[in-house]
């Protein structure tokens, strides 16, 4: 991984006397390297070499006689510092219903998520109902429904109606089924979508959620910044859930989205069954995204 | 795009960030970079528009000739769809089944995810869109057998094309990548040149995992094209460049959205400017 290329680097630079400025640019290519490998956005990459290039040229590195462990500590501590806080503090309404709407991408992992934060929040006592709003994808409502039942939480869903009507019905009904968390799957959709983000925005006002969560595949490339910075522009995102972690993927995206929206990443898939939700660590995600 | 008039060292920066941002991967984007700066050396290319149009050249040699879907087998005609998870695979199935309806080809899809919620019923769903024939199973059921069942009956039915829908798995999970192979060996057992195209569904806005995917996927049955999918966002797909040299792997189509005609032959001319845009 990184280490090992920081050791490679300045182990060529080794009785050369004292590091230079130049010996310390070659060090950061190679962390912007390992974090354009391991799918952080460009953008996300320049502004992170930028931020530790000061520390970096000072005399924690310089006159260290392990400087490739210093690099590697200033990295790890900055990235992790980036990551946010292990607590996933999701927002609770205090008085009444909560709602948490599930946007994002298609194919990202919504509706199974639903189906994971659903079960997540039964084991903490709660009562969830999960509500199908993707009237668009073949077998979508049916999908939800299936994943509900799995987990013996109420479902709701509304045939020939819009998603907002959809929602706010479902927000109605469980204010008379003793329902306090309603959880709402909404249809995938592109960010440059003008309609369909329209169509979030509407939902928003319908039935102002607590938590808008912004569901991202783990295996998406530079593409992240474009998604989460829109997402988050035009609906005010509070959290974001990560999926697909199970894989082999570095995960660089989750630095991306971290960055452009600041938003804390509350929770990561590890799986398709719906146990498979885990609290975000961040200095283990640090870790994967430096190899 | 590139409106700069000389080529400098924030000309080549312009097109080292337009590669890198496009997913090229960093080896590749390197590797480019080096060739066209030895070419403007060698070459004496002095010509901003003549540097672009090198790099895109050069980036449409990776890809090679473009090359179609194959379906003039003798009947049938098998088509395996594998991928990753939620990448867009039971969706291209429904759009290459309707295109070949149009071809007045007659068309069988195969339900073998019978593992993911309501998975068998959003393939019947398109099964109804594109008018094919399908077979299925209860969920739960062994995918195996399934493509076993579908293939008997494409012989008896006399059936031109059968695309196999198989679950999303993540090219990590040995168990996953096992029940895949023998899905392979089952199709072969029973019609010795089949599959005749195994298709890895790869979502365009995929990172450098893609790379990996390709690899275990092709290690597992062999893989003869990728469909890149979700090329209506802003994602470039630039993933597919090192697939194509590293592995081979061509890419034959592209979804460009979620509509039953959204799905177009890949033209790496296209393709190319594209990311130039
Ligand atoms: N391995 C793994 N698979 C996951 C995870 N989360 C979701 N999936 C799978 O990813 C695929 C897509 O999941 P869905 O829940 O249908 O995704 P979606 O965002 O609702 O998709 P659309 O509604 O079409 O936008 C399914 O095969 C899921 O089983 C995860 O954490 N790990
Ligand atoms: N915008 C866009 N969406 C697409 C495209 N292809 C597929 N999708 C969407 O991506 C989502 C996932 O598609 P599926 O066909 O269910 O993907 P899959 O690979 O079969 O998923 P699993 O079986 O769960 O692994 C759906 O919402 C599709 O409508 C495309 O080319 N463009
Ligand atoms: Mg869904
Ligand atoms: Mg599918």
């Amino acid at each position: 991984g990184l280490a090992e290329k920081l050791q490679g680097t300045f182990k060529k630079l080794r009785g050369k006397g004292k590091l230079t400025e130049k010996d310390i640019n070659d060090a950061l290519r190679e962390v912007r390297f390992a974090l354009l490998e391991a799918d952080v956005s460009l953008p996300v990459v320049k502004e992170f070499i930028n931020s530790i290039r000061e520390r970096s040229m000072g005399a924690e590195v310089l006159e260290s006689i392990t400087p490739a462990q210093q690099v590697i500590k200033i990295v790890n501590e900055e990235l992790t510092a980036l990551m946010g806080d292990k607590r996933s503090d999701v927002v609770f309404n205090s008085s009444g219903v909560t709602v948490f709407l599930i946007v994002g991408l298609q194919g990202g992992g919504k509706t199974t998520t639903a189906g994971k934060l659903a079960l997540h929040y039964k084991k903490q006592g709660k009562h969830p109902l999960l509500v199908a709003a993707d009237i668009y994808r073949p077998a979508a409502v049916q999908q939800l429904e299936v994943l509900a039942k799995q987990i013996d939480v109420p479902f709701f869903a509304l045939e020939g109606e819009t998603p907002v009507t959809i929602a706010t019905e479902a927000v109605e009904h469980s204010l008379s089924h003793g329902q306090d968390l309603v959880i709402i799957d909404t249809a995938g959709r592109l960010h440059v979508d003008e309609e369909l983000m329209e169509e979030l925005q509407e939902m928003k006002d319908a039935v102002a959620p607590q938590e808008i969560f912004l569901i991202v595949d783990s295996m998406i490339g530079q593409d992240a910044v474009n998604i989460a910075k829109t997402f988050h522009e035009e609906l005010g995102l509070t959290g974001v859930i990560l999926t697909k972690l199970d894989g082999d993927t570095r995960g660089g995206a989750a630095l991306s989205v971290r960055k452009v929206t600041g938003c804390p990443i509350k929770f990561v898939g590890s799986g398709e069954k719906l146990d498979a939700l885990d609290p975000f660590y961040p200095d283990r995600m640090s870790a994967r995204i430096l190899g | 795009v590139t409106v700069h008039k000389k080529i400098d060292e924030e000309l080549y920066e312009e097109l080292e960030d337009i590669l890198l941002q496009a997913d090229v991967g960093v080896a590749a984007t390197c590797r480019l970079m080096d060739e066209i700066r030895q070419d403007v050396k060698k070459r004496k290319i002095s010509d901003a528009a003549d540097l672009r149009n090198l790099l895109q050249g050069k980036m449409k040699e990776l890809l090679g000739e473009d090359v179609s879907l194959q379906t003039d087998f003798p009947p049938p005609t098998v088509i395996l769809v594998v991928g990753v998870n939620g990448v867009g695979k039971t969706t291209t199935i429904g759009k290459l089944a309707y295109r070949m309806r149009q071809e007045g080809k007659s068309v069988l899809m195969v339900a073998a995810d019978t593992y993911r919620a309501a998975a068998i019923e959003q393939l019947e769903i398109w099964s109804e869109r594109a008018d094919t024939e399908i077979i299925k199973h209860m969920p739960g059921s062994d995918p195996a057998a399934v493509v076993f069942d579908a293939i008997q009956a494409a012989k008896k039915r006399d059936i031109d094309v059968v695309i196999i829908d198989t679950a999303g798995r993540l090219h990590t999970k040995v168990n996953l990548m096992e029940e895949l192979k023998k899905v392979r060996r089952v199709i072969t057992r029973e019609l010795p040149d089949a599959p005749h195209e195994v298709l890895l569904v790869i979502d365009a806005a995929t990172g450098q995992n893609a790379m990996r995917q390709a690899e275990l996927f092709k290690e597992a049955t062999d893989i003869t094209g990728i469909a890149l999918t979700k090329l209506d966002g802003t994602a470039k797909g630039g993933i597919v460049f090192a697939i194509s040299e590293e592995l081979g792997i061509p890419v034959k189509l592209v979804g460009t959205g979620e509509g039953i005609d959204d799905l177009d032959d890949f033209d790496s001319d296209e393709f190319v400017s594209a990311l130039f845009a």
